[in-house]
């Protein structure tokens, strides 16, 4: 898999994402 | 030891001796197995690997008396709704944890059992119109059920004497939820698909959903088995009960697919193939090796990474394979 597939890449997704999403 | 023994590539194809029967359990109730599985049991300060084997109205445990030999422990009788499925537990000790229903899930029980003052129980845990369940590691269990407005998905923490510890309601998407999979490496992530083919992030620890991915059109109904969290991407296994043969690909049992959670974005790793004109698949998924029964009546095993199909064992004298589950820890593959 190429980051032009599956574009940017954060290795911190889970904590980003529980951060954003609602609670 | 199936797994360890598998070897790395068979660029030939698939190596029945790949595949050895170290031991067979014989039950002389004449019921019809549904389902078969492992857990650990600890007794006298002795913690060692049992199997369980399940019929619609009994579930027996069996312990290893001397090497390839197992003898029966115990039987519970559960004689009012049938047993259609065992729910295993990992690294959970003295609990058997079963489903019970008709077409679907109505309860799941578990049950326990003392060898020192001979006694068992069993315990409800959950009811309702259960669509999926899995277990998890530190005694977990989550479920996905469904009334007609709405639909509810939990997780329990299960107390070792089989009670209820804590429940947490985790967010539902719109779709129905199919499967689960844990994700290896996350104590609190879980994966699951949809009937809407997308997978889905949860955070157990908040009960938020984190993701909603699109798995892509070109497999109706996936289902998730195993996921796994490296370098940013979420790989997951998935099995495609209802793909269709086709001349360029053959027919999917197993995909490994890449989802970046960040942008939500896809993309194939690994296919596995059934063995060409073959059909029909009941899988399971340990770690990196996936195996399945076919509707030969042959249990299919591959090397999930390489899109290997590494063994197939055949119909034996006895009949035909009807159902296939890894052992805990990858100990072997019991057969039914």
């Amino acid at each position: 898999c190429s980051e032009s597939d599956l574009g940017p890449i954060s290795l911190n997704w889970f904590e980003e994402l529980s951060a954003e999403a609602p609670p | 030891d199936v797994a360890e023994q598998l070897p790395p590539v068979l660029p030939e194809g698939p190596r029945e001796e790949s595949l050895q029967l170290v031991s067979e359990l014989k039950d002389s109730s004449c019921s019809c197995a549904v389902d078969v599985s492992t857990v650990w049991w600890e007794a006298a300060g002795c913690r060692e690997l049992r199997v369980v084997t399940a019929s619609e109205s009994a579930v027996s445990l069996w312990e290893p008396l001397a090497p390839d030999c197992w003898g029966k422990v115990y039987t519970w009788h559960l004689r009012e709704i049938p047993v259609i499925q065992m729910i295993p537990l990992p690294d959970t000790c003295n609990l058997v944890c079963v489903a019970l229903g008709e077409l679907e899930i109505g309860e799941i029980r578990l049950l326990l059992y003392s060898s020192e003052t001979d006694s068992s129980k069993h315990s409800l845990v959950k009811t309702g119109n259960i669509k999926a369940v899995v277990g998890l590691k530190d005694q977990r269990l989550v479920s996905s059920s469904r009334t007609m407005q709405e639909q509810q998905v939990e997780m329990v923490s299960l107390s070792e004497t089989g009670g209820s510890k804590d429940r947490q309601a985790l967010m539902p998407p719109e779709e129905t939820v199919t499967a689960f999979a844990e994700v290896e490496g996350m104590r609190e992530a879980l994966v699951g698909t949809t009937a809407g083919n997308s997978v889905v992030v949860w955070n157990l620890k908040t009960g938020q959903l984190l993701r909603k991915m699109h798995v892509g059109y070109s497999y109706p109904a996936s289902i998730c088995h195993r996921a796994y969290s490296d370098s940013g991407l979420l790989f997951v296994v998935l099995s495609h009960p209802l793909a269709k043969e086709s001349e360029s690909c053959g027919s999917p049992a197993f995909r490994v697919v890449a989802f970046n959670p960040h942008t939500g974005r896809s993309a194939g790793v690994m296919f596995s193939c059934l063995p060409p004109g073959c059909a029909g698949r009941q899988g399971d998924v340990w770690d990196t090796a996936g195996a399945a029964v076919l509707t030969s009546g042959a249990v299919a095993v591959w090397d999930l990474l390489r899109g290997r199909c590494a063994a197939v064992l055949h119909p034996g004298p006895a009949g035909h394979w009807a159902l296939a589950r890894w052992a805990a820890g990858g100990a072997g593959l019991l057969a039914g």
